[in-house]
Formats: C-alpha cells, sequence, structure tokens
C-alpha cells in the first residue's frame, strides 16, 4: 500500500 | 489447559472482532492466561489479545502451549454458542484438537465440538512499553462512528491531538470532513466522557480501513483508548474486565 508503513519496522522480531 | 468462561457472548465478540483481520492465530496458552498476538497479511496491523485467567472461573493451564487455530473454523463453532452459555475450552498437552463445550444456564443442554489445530509458524513481536503523547479515552461508539463517517470521504484519516482537544480530518475527491473532541466529563454517565491526556502535540495519518476493522470489537467496551506519540504505531485499546484487553496496533502512513 503506497505511503503506508509496516508494523514490522516498529517492533522488533522476539 | 482447561478455561470456563461464564459468557461465551466474551469469546465470541473477541473472535469476531479480529477475523476479517487476521486468519490463522496461536492462542498461546500459560498460567497467566489466553494470549494472542498477530499481524494481518499486509503486516499493517497487529492485534494483541490477552485474556487473563482472572476473566475465567476455574483456570488451569498445567504447561504453555500454544493452539493453532483458524479463526474461520473457530467462528463456525462458536456460532453453535448462546452469548449466555457457559462455555469451556480444554487441550492436553502437545494436542491435536481443541475441544469446546456450550453448557446453557438454564437447560441441560451441552452441545461439544473439538477443533483441529494447525502448526503455526508465527513471528513474535516485541512491543516496548512506550509513554504515549497522547492518550484519549472516548465511548467506542464515537469512535466507531468518526471512523465510518471519514471512511465515507478517504481512505485515510490525520489525528491531530493538541491541548484544545483532538481532530479528525479527511480529505477525498468529494471534499472534505473533521470531528473535534474535546475534553468533556459528562457528570450523569462518565462512559460518555471524553479524556484526553496530553505531554505533546501528535500528529498522524492512518488508514481508515483499519481503523473501521479495528471497530467490529465496539461491542466488547463501551471505552476505547487511543494511544499516540509521533512516528509510532497508534495503538486502540478495548479494555475488557479482570484485566484483559485486545489491542490494535496500526503503522501510521508514511510522506508528506
Amino acid at each position: 500500500i503506497e505511503g503506508q508503513g509496516s508494523i514490522a519496522t516498529f517492533f522488533e522480531k522476539k | 489447559l482447561e478455561a470456563r468462561l461464564e459468557q461465551a457472548a466474551m469469546l465470541k465478540r473477541v473472535v469476531d472482532a479480529i477475523k476479517d483481520l487476521v486468519q490463522d492465530c496461536n492462542f498461546d496458552c500459560n498460567d497467566s492466561g489466553i494470549a494472542l498476538q498477530a499481524m494481518d497479511n499486509s503486516h499493517v496491523a497487529l492485534v494483541s489479545m490477552m485474556l487473563k485467567s482472572e476473566s475465567f472461573s476455574p483456570f488451569r493451564c498445567d504447561r504453555n502451549i500454544a493452539l493453532g487455530i483458524n479463526l474461520t473454523s473457530l467462528t463456525k463453532v462458536l456460532r453453535a454458542a448462546q452469548g449466555d452459555d457457559i462455555l469451556t475450552l480444554k487441550a492436553e498437552d502437545a494436542p491435536d484438537v481443541v475441544n469446546l463445550t456450550f453448557e446453557s444456564p438454564e437447560s441441560d443442554r451441552l452441545s461439544e465440538y473439538d477443533i483441529k489445530l494447525m502448526d503455526i509458524d508465527q513471528e513474535h513481536l516485541g512491543i516496548p512499553d512506550t509513554e504515549y503523547a497522547a492518550t484519549i479515552t472516548l465511548p467506542s461508539s464515537e469512535f466507531s462512528r468518526i471512523t465510518r463517517d471519514l471512511s465515507a470521504l478517504s481512505e485515510s484519516v490525520a489525528i491531530e491531538c493538541t491541548k484544545e482537544g483532538v481532530k479528525f480530518t479527511c480529505t477525498g475527491d468529494i471534499g472534505n470532513g473533521s470531528v473535534s473532541l474535546r475534553q468533556h466529563t459528562n457528570v450523569e454517565n462518565d462512559a460518555k466522557s471524553v479524556d484526553i491526556s496530553l505531554t505533546e502535540p501528535v500528529a498522524l495519518t492512518f488508514s481508515l480501513k483499519y481503523l473501521v476493522n479495528f471497530c467490529k470489537a465496539a461491542g466488547l467496551s463501551d471505552r476505547v483508548r487511543l494511544c499516540l506519540s509521533n512516528e509510532v504505531p497508534l495503538l486502540v485499546e478495548y479494555g475488557l474486565s479482570n484485566n484483559s484487553y485486545l489491542r490494535f496496533y496500526l503503522a501510521p502512513k508514511i510522506g508528506d
């Protein structure tokens, strides 16, 4: 989706 | 695992609220309760559910287990439960199925279902404890109305929170619209109050499609809490009894 950030870039993988 | 819920309605509503966002999920069971964390397919939103052991009576979980469940299957089975049925979830060690029983409180009717479990390899994200710059608590029906009304005009909404209040603004092909709310205490019915706590002004833009989806949880709680900080995901929280909760995180739109 254009201009839409991904949640995974904000929360680190455990 | 053995977990008995006084009212099947709670689980029915939780699953209804998240089933269009996430499909296959692990229900992680341990002695503190039943938790679920899952991202939607496009990795824009994250669902985090916690049903604390105190929400069940009794609750017993001798060993940590992950129950991989397809929510469409769970919805089919939960449709067989009346809202006021007593619901019991049971699973053995290393289970192939989860067992659900629905007991009618006023008759001798007992129904019992098994759902086949799936092996789900799900990424777990660490959600940091965040001191949000703005926290807005408002009636969940009000938030539903705002997202529904603005989604008719636009795909995205700008949420601005200042000491004046919170403003939801959208711009679309047919025109634009906005809804502003001020801090407001309803002395007759506190559930209708709008509480705003702010440490610094915030302005972020979000996809309305996801917010409309989150609002399917409005039946779970009279109140919803929106937590915002610049450049971090929005937290939309529906509190349940016994400190249980259903939380949605939404990544902000970037650009401009």
